[in-house]
């Protein structure tokens, strides 16, 4: 009585699916075309694969809301073992990314979501296929949502030959959406990944029937991202107990120095000493009152080296500039790369992007493409920290720029976990050690160009004498 | 291998806490506050009682980050069913809030996240003790939550005789948090909400010591919210599905009457007739092709009378200007209440007031107090539906006034659903029917203004001749 009851996080993210960047048909077939897309860029950049995405959206249907679209993205990546497709796609809160490593994804939603909303809106179940790198199969699936359980429904499944070696992974999916309202965004949202991804090769064939090729324009991928060990800074109560369970024979100091990064045998003992806990313990039996102790003491503990940043995958000045370059032609660019900094124990690296004059058109505000993990951002841009920075600590005045002005500013973080404001990753939050870095990094790119702009007046005056 | 794993809610929102409003300890901090002083409030108003809410906070010991603080809300509303207590406080998306009526709660996340924050960042388990409305005893539980399962842990339970008849709801829980940089956004919370809750007393002993009491000023609450069914408009294939699992013997004519509001024998007959279906057909029975039909043809039908909006609860006149009157003194007020307007099937009703200049402080952009389903919004101004009306759509020049200005604006959406931009519940998204009915009450309200403004001057003129 009372209406008191559960529901799963299927039921949970289909009755507030806004949550998550389906607030309505068009921003629902860019979320689609952009949670598919980042798939196939993490299962191929991650593992050494030069990424080649086709991506193609067909108008079935118009209708008053919008339209009926199938939305088909494949991928030349590692695939998905068969017997987690069922769940990757239809079971919410599903991932192979719940570990300690940069990578776009990070919910175990995004695939999920634009199934479910396909589901809802059209009835239609998704079609998914599988050509697992070492297999020599391919796998084919249809797949609905069961919302109540969160569990898959598989409605077929087949099993071919894969006679060429193919691998990667096709997606299918029949949904609502409203290109015509969301076909500006969608071509930005390629394109700003194509500006940074120059060894991605990316084909786009649009409900008008128009096809574009984003081709690769280097044959080399930046170092990958690497999983890391956490970091004694960034632990709590829940992870410690977590960490015994799982080695709960093990003397506890083996048990630190296995499971964080930047605690050897001296650090470990000594973290241990001012706890007061006995080193030799066996890590099950540390009371509660000893893990809160413990806890507290690795939080502040001030000898640990910062947390590792050469696991972290960032684009450095040559991608930044010729992506930049590319796209505006501008008169002046420029780009920093940050030293690693840290926030609650995940390293971030804070990278910005300049371009002046040339060919970039005058602007009342700084035209501003920020990224984050190496995916665009383009909506919620008010609630997002680079714009907060921008608004609220730069003056540009000082820099002898005036607006209406030839001003890009591109911005890119990346970290073991991107502090998104939300499911629908739009905005970053302020989190204060983040804020500093990019106030830091935009008043360096900003010197930079005020040196420029002064040199060039000074030519100028020359010139006019 | 390769990391593929399922999470629980509970891991899931431990893990990206900071989607939730739990982004630092003093966000936490308030973020605790508001969600237990929401749910007491849900507990007595909606259930004919008036309001008496007992917040404490009091400061156990400071740390580097902030410090402890024992954080107690109590109030006097139905209580919960012992059965359900655990549950309510110890598994994430568990609610008694998951139907169509209007509420301050919808997730069923709020206090599971304060419980869950206070549990990690200091491993103590909530004290609830609960006085069923209607029960003669005191139920009093200790729980934690097992993160990993999503579950509740009762640590202790024990029953006491209710001899007074008292009713109502304490919780109590030990958590991080950092006073000095949330009080003042925690006092503002408070405020705020007695401005808009005359009717209610909020008694407040902060971790200086202060005691204030916000005192009950009106005896009589409001006519409260009423569930509805749900609106043929807002129908999807999901929905209509559910229903006709829940009444698959039933003729789908009759399940469609008794399952939807504004739906009586004629409507159906003709909805049904439309869609090529037998009136008298067991639902069950219906194919999923004639489902999807079905759910097509309710969408677009257009006579149907607009979802109700006499079930919602909203201010008035009254309690808007009085509030405004009480804390700003000012020379000028005005309220308006929109009629009912619908988004996605949900009704809702926009409200709007306005305070000018006497003790209104001069401000450079108007001071924007913001609500929904009286609920106060404190964060996150820069991605709200209503600043991107003012700053877009409204040139106050327009209206005579010039910043800087004393002008106050109060906003106030209720709903069956807020859309909500996050779960931390401080940002309404831009839904276009929402951004119209602002847009127009705004207007009206500035046009008052306006008129008042030009009145005052021409008398200052008459004076000056
Ligand atoms: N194209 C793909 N190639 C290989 N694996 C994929 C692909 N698409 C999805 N997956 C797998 O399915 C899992 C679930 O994808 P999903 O997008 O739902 O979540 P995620 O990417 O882990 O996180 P997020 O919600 O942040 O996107 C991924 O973690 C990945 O293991
Ligand atoms: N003070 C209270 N008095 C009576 N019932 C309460 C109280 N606090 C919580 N509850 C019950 O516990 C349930 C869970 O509360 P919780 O705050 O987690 O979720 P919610 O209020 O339903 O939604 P939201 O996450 O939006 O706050 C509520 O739905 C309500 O039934
Ligand atoms: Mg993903
Ligand atoms: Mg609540």
């Amino acid at each position: 009585e009372e209406g008191f009851k559960a529901i799963s996080p299927a039921e949970f993210f289909y009755k507030n699916k806004e949550l998550a960047g389906f607030s309505n048909p068009a921003r629902a077939l860019y979320q689609t075309i952009r949670e598919l897309i980042e798939n196939s860029l993490d299962a191929t950049e991650n593992y050494g694969i030069l990424p080649t995405v086709k991506v193609s959206i067909r108008e079935l249907e118009k209708i008053p809301e919008g339209g009926y679209y199938e939305v088909v993205v494949e991928d030349n990546g590692v695939g998905i073992p068969p017997k987690y497709v069922p769940q990757a796609f239809a079971q919410l809160l599903f991932s192979s990314k719940y570990v300690l490593r940069q990578s776009r994804g990070m919910f175990g939603l995004g695939a999920k979501m634009a199934v479910l909303y396909a589901q809802i809106t059209t009835g239609q179940p998704a079609d998914v296929i599988v050509a697992p790198i070492k297999s020599k199969h391919i796998y084919s699936f249809k797949l609905k949502i069961d919302i109540k359980e969160n569990k898959p429904v598989i409605l077929s499944f087949s099993v071919t030959s894969n006679l060429h070696g193919k691998h990667g992974t096709l997606v299918r999916l029949v949904t609502l959406g409203d290109w015509s309202r969301a076909k500006q965004r969608i071509y930005e949202y390629i394109k700003r990944t194509a500006i940074i991804a120059p060894y991605a090769e990316i084909g786009f064939r649009d409900p008008e029937g128009n096809y574009i090729l984003f081709e690769r324009v280097i044959d080399k991928l930046p170092p990958p991202a690497r999983e890391i060990l956490p970091h004694p800074h960034g632990v709590d109560i829940e992870t410690l107990k977590d960490i015994i369970r799982a080695k709960a024979s093990k003397p506890i100091v083996e048990t630190l120095k296995e499971s964080f990064q930047g605690v050897g045998e001296t650090t470990a003992r000594r973290i241990l000493e001012e706890a007061k806990i006995d080193p030799g313990k066996k890590s099950g039996e540390l009371t509660d009152m000893e893990v809160e102790v413990l806890v507290k003491t690795m939080k502040n503990f001030k000898d640990v080296k910062p947390p590792r940043a050469d696991y972290l995958s960032y684009l450095g000045n040559e991608i930044i500039t010729a992506g930049l370059n590319k796209v505006f032609e501008p008169e002046f660019v420029y780009a920093t790369t940050r030293k690693p900094s840290v926030y609650e124990g995940h390293a971030f690296i804070v990278e910005v992007g300049l371009a002046y004059g040339g060919k970039v058109p005058l602007v009342e505000k700084p035209l501003v493409l920020r990224y984050a993990n190496k995916i665009p951002l383009l909506y919620d841009e008010g609630s997002d920290v680079v714009i907060k920075v921008l608004n609220e600590s730069i003056d540009f005045s000082v820099y002898e720029i005036e607006f209406p002005a030839p001003l890009v500013i591109l911005t890119h973080i990346c970290s073991t976990k991107i502090p998104y404001k939300g499911v629908g990753k739009e905005a970053v939050a302020d989190v204060p050690e983040i804020e500093k870095e990019l106030e830091n990094a935009i008043r360096d790119s900003l010197r930079e160009l005020r040196s420029y702009i002064l040199r060039k007046r000074k030519e100028m005056e020359e010139i006019e004498k």
